[in-house]
């Protein structure tokens, strides 16, 4: 543990946190793609499976507790609890196109071809393209509430933190995995273009609103 | 080699 996986990990729950307390607050999960939260769900439910074979730290299984109750949560809110609120005709990606090229190159490019490590690497591919439905909703609508930017910065925070954790871990530990390292670029790539305009814009007190 | 058993990370 170091201090940017620290941080990277209280960015990750941050961002749950802030989603959560969003879709409750306001009674409404209008702004958020479903899409992008089952694929989120499933991450953790293929990743986290070692919860029940492989016992790291009591802080690494609480962690992965969360993350599964957290998107089980925010799934059941979305479409049980708020279903009316959820604006799923802007919703519209097509997830087939992540997640057969993620169960292909799963099976294809892992460390070791067992259900647990196919399983991990398929959750690893996901993750880093899940985020793409609630990107594309936000510039299909052109624009997100605040509160959706500020998730989605500590979302995307989160993984940017995780590469300096890797890099450190290179030096430091002499640890390093290019599975992970590899999804985890491509993941930060896909939230540069927010970054620049969530620190040009919903920093500076205005909405985000994408250029017509 | 590198297994789950090394997997630390969330």
């Amino acid at each position: 543990m170091n201090v940017f996986r620290l941080a990277g990990d209280l960015a990750h729950v941050f961002a749950i946190i802030i989603l959560l307390l969003k879709i409750w607050k306001t009674r409404s999960c209008a702004g958020i793609s479903g899409k992008s939260q089952v694929l989120f769900a499933l991450v953790y439910l293929t990743r986290y499976l070692d919860l029940f074979t492989t016992y790291v730290s009591l802080y690494n299984s609480v962690m992965k507790v969360i993350f599964l109750a957290s998107s089980g949560a925010t799934v059941y809110l979305m479409y049980v609890k708020f279903k009316a609120t959820y604006d799923h005709n802007h919703d519209s990606f097509r997830v087939e196109f992540l997640l057969v090229p993620c169960v292909l190159l799963s099976l294809l490019i892992n460390h070791d071809f067992t259900v647990m490590e196919v399983l991990w690497t398929f959750s690893i591919y996901l993750e880093s393209v899940a985020i793409l439905p609630q990107l594309f909703m936000v510039s299909k609508t052109g624009e997100a509430e605040s509160i959706t930017s500020h998730y989605l910065f500590a979302l995307g925070s989160y993984r940017a933190l995780y590469l300096l954790n890797w890099i450190y871990r290179y030096f430091v530990e002499s640890h390093y995995d290019l599975i992970a390292i590899f999804a985890g670029v491509v993941q930060t790539i896909l939230y540069c273009d927010f970054f620049y305009l969530y620190i040009t814009k919903v920093l500076k007190g205005k909405r985000l609103q994408l250029p017509a | 080699r590198y297994t789950l058993l090394q997997k630390d990370e969330l």
